[in-house]
């Protein structure tokens, strides 16, 4: 049994920002809520997903793991208008999920389970000695600039406790530079300088479907991963980005 | 000029 119903706008929100890196997915069901992590095809990056129990008007569940073809939910989620409420529903028998979409009418729609079976993929719990809080806006905005120049970004902490959005090319460079005066950042938490330098379509399609009032949590350390997280409603997204390394 | 890592690269 898995039945639950949240607003639509949260739950597009969650398949427009999943399916931007992955193509399907397995959601975790349980009575505690719905939990989905995934890579990308290339292992380059890992989405992870948790959409708590109480994020839903009504939930019901046991145990189950259902894996869907994501582009086929973000079309039908991209129909959803804001204020229709969304349940989802597993039908065992058919070995499909059921979405029902309902305001002025009740719309149908079902998907074909995929043998996506759970990976087990565990989130590595990795330390970082810097914590930036920033508007998302404020940092699709610097990966802009560093596009101009190049198709990789440095992000860095500097020793007086700056966070820089760096990119150099063959001659040109670009860079945005937020310390704890600006007011799209919200808080810097810095133990030391650092820099790691990331693929800018990956961190573009990790911000794609952030509001520019989304706070970003933005992990970082030197030549480690990118870790990024931010809510939805009361779901939690999260992202890590492998570096390059020179 | 640089090689990408892969994420599973850092799991434990």
């Amino acid at each position: 049994m898995f039945k639950a119903t949240i607003n639509a706008k949260d739950f597009k929100k969650i398949i427009d920002a999943t399916s931007n890196l992955v193509d399907e997915i397995c959601f975790e069901v349980d009575e505690n809520g719905i939990k989905a992590n995934a890579m990308d095809p290339s292992h380059v990056a890992l989405v992870s997903v948790n959409i708590p129990k109480d994020t839903f008007e009504e939930y019901i569940s046991d145990v189950h793991d259902i894996g869907v073809d994501l582009e086929a939910l973000k079309k039908i989620m991209g129909r959803a208008k804001s204020n229709e409420k969304l349940t989802l529903e597993l039908d065992e028998e058919k070995n499909k999920l059921n979405l029902i979409l309902k305001n002025d009418a009740v719309r149908k729609f079902s998907v074909s389970l995929y043998d996506v079976s759970s990976t087990n993929l565990k989130v590595p719990d990795i330390e970082y000695p810097n914590e930036v809080m920033i508007k998302a806006g404020a940092f699709v905005e610097a990966l802009k600039d560093a596009e101009l120049v190049n198709d990789h970004v440095s992000l860095k902490i500097s020793e007086d406790g700056k966070f820089i959005i760096f990119s150099k090319g063959d001659i040109n460079q670009s860079e945005t530079i937020y310390d704890n005066n600006s007011e799209s950042i919200l808080d810097l938490k810095i133990t030391e300088s650092s820099k790691s330098t990331f693929n800018l379509a990956y961190l573009k399609d990790i911000t794609k479907a952030t509001s520019s009032d989304d706070i970003l949590h933005i992990y970082l350390g030197s030549d480690m991963p990118v870790k990024i997280e931010y809510n939805i409603g009361n779901a939690k997204i999260l992202f890590l980005l492998a570096p390059r390394i020179e | 000029n640089g090689k990408q890592m892969r994420i599973d690269e850092f799991f434990k």
